[in-house]
């Protein structure tokens, strides 16, 4: 967060901003469902905080180091902690596994502090990790208020069972919470969206109906299509991005040549030394130097950097080669792998550098080209800015919906690479409370402080209102008007299956024009469409509900963006309905982008809103023109009145006959 | 069949706005199944109340399965595990 939401174009320097025009938040509440919060940290100082809003029902309860008198504040409004659910499946007690856990709020993990810190954490300057990324560490919303609501437990990493998850939703209803975050998903295959083991689904359902905007992350599932996750069409979903910053290690060799790879060495560089690419004379030359199964002869690596090759993608190929060299006596790492901006420093601070196969195959030809090869390590360096473009991160969940593929997600992409904030003390990366991790558990939380900015502005706009306009408004060019790319091998332009309506930009949603509104009738829509039975909706929504015998269709669900997974030789018209937001005399003209081979035709051709006329519905016709199955192709819908730009992410997929395992 | 596992019970929106009448609801609902409302105490995790209805209380199988044939009953569903992201 020391550049993340400068990169958002929300500096407190800029003065008309949405993070003035919000007060920075100041009012309202953002509810974390996570691992708890260490509430003595310097992100939760009430410094400069009015009152706690009078609405506020919720409370500190008290547990193991847990007071809630010294613990909560002005700006820790509440703390909840849910564990019966998970108690009962796993037991006492609960650091069996060797971490410790406290049965309380308190965050012994730290994911639940670096999400809290990144959603509305206070202004803390002078923060760095090991040096890197120095800034001022805050949240999108430094004024908004936090309740957090631990329902995920310090065992194997980080577990919640949904009977907490329910309750924690249950009691933030109560509450009066105006936002949720939630930087917790499940397993492929999804359950149902009626389906209460999938608690955040139902929980979140409940909330949004009472006009909570529940936000959660889209997995870290990626890059491979269809595993993006939490995608009932009332959450927003939120793909992570890296941002204009890299981390960024010189590596020079014996013959002068210099290669850049990416790591997070702080320590005193590696001056001039051996270089060593452990070869091997069998039928299979390269079998010693894989990273994860490195072959290390002590007496010749002693005093070496070792290059490796690895076709993993997850972290434990580098540390399996950090420990086989450090055990070899080896000096330094460099690890040839597909490219993922997912940085963490080596233990021991060991000198790790990432390059891509194309750096690592030039290193390697100069090790094969020369007797005494040598290289030197630069300790790693922060760049911001120009030239450093933002990508949709490598391990961000990917669409097609694999519930439901009409209903577009993830929504909405925002940095979650290398995100620097708060923790748990004891969180083995802290580096003095703070600690650089990614995921989308990190992206989730600055689309949180964003609502809540948004919900101080716009205190009226229903949650589908403000998902609306922070997908229609969203960036789809990097910020130098370059195209934003979608990490994976190889490398492609990101597509609304990668970041949704692309990557988030505040500002523009502050002044959306027009919004794809939505309240429970849409969503009851949504729920017949897709063939839920009658009393399971009429329970799930209060109100008996009877779908109607006339089939509707999940294309017309009043969603910021048009996907129409399947469409033979007969052309389909999908039904939208925009709410004006802008000035009350506002004229929209359509400019219409349409997928490669596909007619769109927009009727009506203008939209004509007045201080009487609020609500204007349009149909879009969609032809193909392909005469064979294709996979989606990409387009877009914008709505003008020449100030504000309203696109909706168009994605059509052609098939004349019944597909056979197509994403 | 005489392993307890947490199960949530589901009944959707809630009927009205008085949590402990809720609640005490739902102890009545389990007690038809499981004997007693102390027993059904013994049982209940937690009474969903505030934002719909419904409570997760450990069951065996066929407790389960006999409750999700009562008349309100949207749905009884076994707890599960989500991860962080």
């Amino acid at each position: 967060t020391t550049r993340s939401w400068d990169y958002l174009s929300l500096s407190p320097q800029t003065p008309s901003n949405l993070l003035h025009k919000s007060n920075n938040g100041d009012g309202v509440i953002i509810g974390i469902f996570d691992t708890g919060i260490w509430p003595e940290s310097k992100s939760f100082t009430e410094n400069g905080l009015g009152p706690v809003p009078s609405r506020w029902k919720g409370v500190c309860e008290p547990g193991e180091s847990f007071d809630p008198t010294k613990h909560c504040n002005r700006k820790l409004v509440g703390a909840r902690w849910f564990v019966n659910g998970f108690l009962a499946e796993y037991g006492l007690p609960l650091n069996a596994s060797g971490e410790t856990e406290y049965l309380s709020p308190r965050d012994a993990n730290g994911h639940g502090m670096h999400t809290a810190s990144t959603a509305a954490g206070s202004f803390v300057g002078n923060v760095s990790y090991r040096g890197l990324a120095r800034g001022t560490a805050r949240g999108g919303a430094a004024s908004a208020r936090v309740a957090v609501y631990k329902v995920c437990w310090n065992v194997l990493g980080g577990q919640c069972a949904s009977a907490d998850i329910l309750k924690a939703f249950d009691e933030a209803i109560h509450d009066g919470v105006d936002v949720l975050s939630l930087s917790i998903g499940f397993w492929i295959p999804l359950y149902s969206d009626v389906d209460e083991r999938d608690g955040i689904a139902t929980g979140s359902f409940h909330a949004v109906t009472r006009g909570i905007t529940v936000v959660c992350g889209a997995g870290n599932d990626g890059p491979s299509a269809q595993t993006v996750q939490n995608t009932a069409p009332w959450i927003l979903t939120v793909a992570a991005s890296t941002m204009d910053r890299a981390f960024v290690t010189s590596i020079t060799l014996g013959n002068n040549k210099t290669l850049v790879g990416e790591a997070m060495f702080t320590r005193r560089e590696i001056g001039l030394t051996g270089l060593l690419y452990p070869e091997s004379h069998g039928l299979d030359p390269t079998a010693s130097g894989v990273c994860q199964a490195l072959q290390l002869n002590r007496t010749k690596v002693a005093g070496k950097v070792v290059l490796c090759f690895t076709s993993m993608t997850r972290r434990v190929a580098v540390t399996s080669a950090t420990a086989a060299v450090r055990k070899a006596g080896g000096v330094g790492l460099i690890v040839a792998k597909h490219p993922n901006s997912a940085l963490y420093p080596c233990p021991g601070d060991f000198p790790c550098v990432e390059v891509d196969y194309e750096a690592g195959t030039k290193i390697l030809y100069y090790i094969r080209s020369t007797r005494f090869p040598l290289v030197k390590l630069s300790s790693s360096k922060t760049v911001i800015g120009r030239p450093v473009s933002a990508k949709v991160a490598y391990f961000s969940a990917r669409g097609p919906n694999s519930i439901e593929p009409a209903i577009l997600k993830p929504d909405i992409a925002a940095p979650g690479v290398n995100i620097l904030a708060a923790t748990s003390p004891l969180d083995p990366f802290a580096d003095s409370g703070y600690v650089m991790h990614s995921g989308t558990s990190m992206a989730t939380p600055h689309i949180s402080g964003i609502v809540a900015l948004l919900k101080a502005l716009h205190p009226a706009w229903s949650p589908a209102a403000i998902k609306s306009a922070l997908v229609t408004t969203a960036w789809r060019n990097g910020r130098s008007g370059s195209l934003i790319f979608a990490e994976g091998s190889p490398q492609k332009q990101a597509d609304i299956f990668d970041y949704g309506g692309g990557i988030v930009n505040p500002n523009a949603a502050a002044d959306p024009g027009l919004v794809f509104d939505m309240e429970t009738a849409d969503y009851i829509h949504y729920l017949c469409a897709m063939h839920y039975n009658n009393s399971a909706i009429s329970r799930l929504t209060g109100n008996i509900t009877n779908c109607p015998v006339q089939k509707l269709s999940v294309l017309d669900v009043n969603l910021p963006s048009i996907t129409i997974p399947s469409i033979g030789s007969t052309s389909i018209t999908v039904t939208r309905t925009v709410t004006n937001v802008g000035p009350p005399n506002s004229t929209y003209r359509p400019i219409i982008e349409p997928p490669s081979g596909i007619v769109v035709s927009v009727n009506p051709e203008v939209l004509v809103f007045n201080s009487t006329v609020k609500k204007v519905s349009f149909k879009v016709t969609v032809a193909t023109t392909h005469q064979m199955n294709t996979g989606y192709m990409f387009g877009s819908l914008i709505w003008s009145d020449k100030v504000h730009f309203v696109r909706i992410p168009l994605s059509v997929r052609t098939e004349m006959f019944q597909p056979y395992g197509d994403e | 069949g005489k392993t307890y596992n947490v199960h949530i019970v589901y009944l959707g929106e809630k009927q009205h706005d008085d949590p402990d009448l809720i609640t005490d609801s739902h102890h009545d609902l389990l007690a038809k199944i499981v004997g007693s409302k102390e027993k059904a105490s013994e049982l209940m995790v937690y009474s969903y109340r505030h934002g719909f209805s419904g409570f997760a209380a450990k069951l065996t199988e066929s407790q389960a399965q006999k409750i999700a044939e009562l008349p309100g009953v949207v749905r009884v569903m076994p707890n599960s595990l989500h991860r962080l992201q």
